[in-house]
């Protein structure tokens, strides 16, 4: 058994959960946030038998695009009388950041 | 050291607290949803040293119950002039899923 | 790989993972709360080569502070009759509780 941790983009989790239950993969939506663009997005936490991880990472690429953010950084701390002119940073947020698990025991109650 | 991870149903996380805390076990409780029927639900971690896991396994047990759901599946796609009657579809929801990780290492600051 | 889970307080995160990202390293923020004070806590996940896992504990214990909560005991079942004079009791809040798990296989899709 494995758990498959996955960090992906808000607008991409309702496609992804229709496709693993589809195959009949089951998981578990948690809401989170990005550390460093603060934004919320979703981890999924998903539990299948060891030989069924290349599939359901094959099922997570197909459904989790890479996009680019302009956001503008952080203002930093200024100087009295100093001008800052934000110019937006583009930053490129991957489809998917995926941590798989090895689980010791596993018990449906 | 090993790290439980619970998904259980709203309805009993709160009992479930309540048992284990009341025995000394320590746990933080997360808000998260079913992938299938995407209704809410509760994710437990819960960190306990080895020995007590079957411990907490069967506080688990004891406060965990299987329910039965009544959902309407998903309308699918029609074609214009095609009628569709959803009959309810009982789905059997477990008590508790539970997947036991082991811990490299563990520290309280 | 590694995965950290910390289960911090509130008022410690956002300075943590100001701190954490301004260092390169990457983390996810989910809300949470303790299972005994009931009181929201920030769960972060922080993936990490193997050989920066003790840095970013080093960065976790600069910015997780313990605090001193105090909270009215649960009011015990009463029989008719019988007064019942709450006195706060003192509860310790570490400043972090941390778990380090063996990541089997990490992917950036
Ligand atoms: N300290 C830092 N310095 C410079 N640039 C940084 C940075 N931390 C993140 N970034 C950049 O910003 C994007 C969004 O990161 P965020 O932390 O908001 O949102 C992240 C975070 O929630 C999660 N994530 C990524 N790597 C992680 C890790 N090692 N551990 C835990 N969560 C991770 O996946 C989301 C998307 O990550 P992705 O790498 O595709 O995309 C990241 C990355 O391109
Ligand atoms: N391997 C796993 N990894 C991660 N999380 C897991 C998991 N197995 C169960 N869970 C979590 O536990 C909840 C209850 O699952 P259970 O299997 O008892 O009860 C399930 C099961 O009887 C059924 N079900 C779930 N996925 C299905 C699928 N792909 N095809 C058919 N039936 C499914 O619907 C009930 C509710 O499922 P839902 O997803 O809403 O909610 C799930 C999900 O949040
Ligand atoms: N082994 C573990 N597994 C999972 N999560 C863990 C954990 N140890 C700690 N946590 C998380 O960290 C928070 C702070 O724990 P700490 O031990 O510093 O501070 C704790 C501790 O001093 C005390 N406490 C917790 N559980 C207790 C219990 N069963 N009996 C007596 N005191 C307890 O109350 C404080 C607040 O606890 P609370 O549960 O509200 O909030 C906890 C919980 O969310």
């Amino acid at each position: 058994m494995r758990l498959i941790v996955a960090v992906v983009q808000g607008s991409d989790a309702d496609g992804l959960l229709r496709a693993l239950t589809a195959r009949g993969f089951r998981a578990t939506q948690v809401n989170s946030a990005g550390g460093f663009l603060r934004e919320s997005n979703v981890t999924l936490l998903v539990g299948v038998q060891e030989e069924h991880t290349a599939e359901v990472l094959r099922i997570v690429k197909q459904n989790c695009h890479s996009r680019t953010r302009f956001v503008n950084p952080l203002m930093p701390i200024m100087e009295p009388g100093e001008f800052y002119v934000a110019n937006p940073v583009e930053v490129q947020v991957g489809g998917a950041t995926v941590f798989v698990l090895e689980v010791e025991r596993y018990e449906r109650i």
